[in-house]
């Protein structure tokens, strides 16, 4: 039981860090394509449109799953890889790069994040499934919450 | 950090540049994505989370401005607890939780404590249902409609009835964790005191992560039943804290 218990916790603290980088990937992605459709449609966005655009639409409410901390670990080595990816591309100097430029950086970015929500989809599979087992577990009476508290 | 990155901060803190500071609050933007997606999936349907993205944005703002490089922390690091602090209170500012399930929640609440305190031990719903004047049945509608959200550790949720982040301190010092720690373990101590059901729920929701719907399979009970527990249970703890 503390096995499974270890393991789950251990693929969570993964997911933690694969969902955070994911979202960072997700925000950057659409600020990248406003910027681009700012550039291509001559439309005058504002920052405050850009900055919006990074952070996306009004989150949905009511799920059904237990609440998740925010604290991050910011010096995840995958948040490393992706600042430097970022760099790489040239995300940071959005406005010097030309159509060409943004295109490589856009898809730059959608690869990565695609690679995220993979390995994330693949870990919920693996979380739910030990989660069933621990599940299955309390229902027959092979665990108990007072080795919890 | 990127060197653009490290240029924009020298940019922004030594010469003040307003450019830099734009870049800076571009580039981490989607930070308060992912706060405001974790904090609104534990806000029950129905709350507005377009103005909490706004809150969150200024929380962004402040954070850069009262950033300092030469600390040694990561900006993600300082700026999170900040972005979601914003929020929060934005939360409290726009009353999200609705004046009658404010009131059903502390009647409940003082009933639970009256008794408690007559009967030396946890009331049961009969009991309770009864000091209220209503049936069973409608104190379990009670406690779905004050099933109100899940933003934070259970420890915050119950300690202010509202949900709050302890404030963002510029160096997270030994003493708020402390604090947080005497919080956590009187707490636990609580949890332990409360009656089986609510006590599995409270335990499986909050240590072993499981959603309601796994709880409920867990118990055999329907969902929306593991709701209701999990109310009374947060309802009884907030009486015995506040005690
Ligand atoms: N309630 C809930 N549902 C979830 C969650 N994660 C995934 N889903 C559901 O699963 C679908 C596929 O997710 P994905 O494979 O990560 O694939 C996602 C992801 O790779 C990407 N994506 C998601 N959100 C964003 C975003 O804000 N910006 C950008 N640029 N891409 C995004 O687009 C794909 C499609 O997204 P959707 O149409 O939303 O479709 C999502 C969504 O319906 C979750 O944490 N909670
Ligand atoms: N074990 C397990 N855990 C899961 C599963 N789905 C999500 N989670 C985890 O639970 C957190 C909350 O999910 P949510 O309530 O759906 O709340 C989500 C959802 O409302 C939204 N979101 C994230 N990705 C997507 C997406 O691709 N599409 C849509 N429509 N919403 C998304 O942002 C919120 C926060 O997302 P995250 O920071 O990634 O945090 C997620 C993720 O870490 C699952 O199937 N199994």
């Amino acid at each position: 039981l503390d096995q499974l218990r270890a393991e789950r916790d251990r693929l969570r603290h993964e997911e933690d860090a694969v969902s955070f980088v994911r979202r960072l990937a997700q925000g950057r992605i659409d600020l990248v394509e406003a910027v681009r459709h700012r550039k291509s449609s001559g439309e005058s966005t504002s920052v405050a449109d850009i900055i919006r655009s990074g952070v996306g639409p009004a989150p949905s409410t009511g799920s059904a799953r237990p609440p998740r901390d925010t604290d991050v670990a910011a010096d995840h080595p995958l948040v490393t890889e992706f600042d430097q990816l970022c760099d790489r591309l040239g995300f940071d100097e959005m406005s010097e790069l030309d159509v060409p430029g943004l295109d490589r950086l856009h898809d730059g970015l959608v690869a990565f994040e695609a690679v995220q929500s993979s390995r994330r989809r693949d870990l919920f599979e693996r979380i739910d499934a030990l989660t069933a087992e621990l599940v299955r577990r309390y229902r027959d009476g092979d665990a108990s919450v007072d080795s919890l508290l | 950090d990127t060197p653009a990155i490290h240029r924009a901060w020298q940019r922004w803190v030594d010469d003040k540049d307003s450019a830099s500071r734009e870049v800076l609050i571009v580039h981490y933007s989607p930070l308060v994505k992912f706060v405001a997606g974790r904090v609104a999936a534990g806000l029950p349907a129905g709350v507005d989370t377009g103005e909490l993205i706004g809150t969150g944005i200024f929380g962004l703002m402040d954070a850069v401005d009262r950033f300092d490089p030469s600390r040694g922390f990561k900006f993600e690091t300082f700026a999170v607890p900040r972005i979601k602090g914003a929020i929060l209170d934005g939360l409290r500012a726009i009353d999200w939780v609705p004046r009658t399930v404010r009131q059903r929640s502390r009647q409940i609440e003082q009933a639970v404590s009256e008794l408690g305190n007559e009967l030396k031990r946890a009331p049961s719903d009969e009991e309770i249902a009864g000091r209220l004047g209503i049936s069973e049945d409608e104190l379990h509608d009670w406690l779905s409609a004050v099933a109100v959200a899940n933003v934070g550790p259970l420890d915050h949720l119950v300690t202010d009835g509202e949900p709050r982040q302890l404030p963002p301190s510029t160096d997270a010092g030994p003493d708020r964790v402390l604090e947080d720690r005497e919080v956590r373990s009187v707490m636990r101590a609580e949890i332990r005191q409360l009656p089986d059901r609510e006590r599995t729920v409270v335990a499986l929701y909050y240590d072993e992560g499981m959603t309601l719907a796994e709880i409920g399979s867990v118990l055999g009970v329907t969902e929306s039943r593991v709701s209701q527990i999990h109310s009374k249970a947060v309802i009884m703890l907030r009486s015995r804290l506040t005690a």
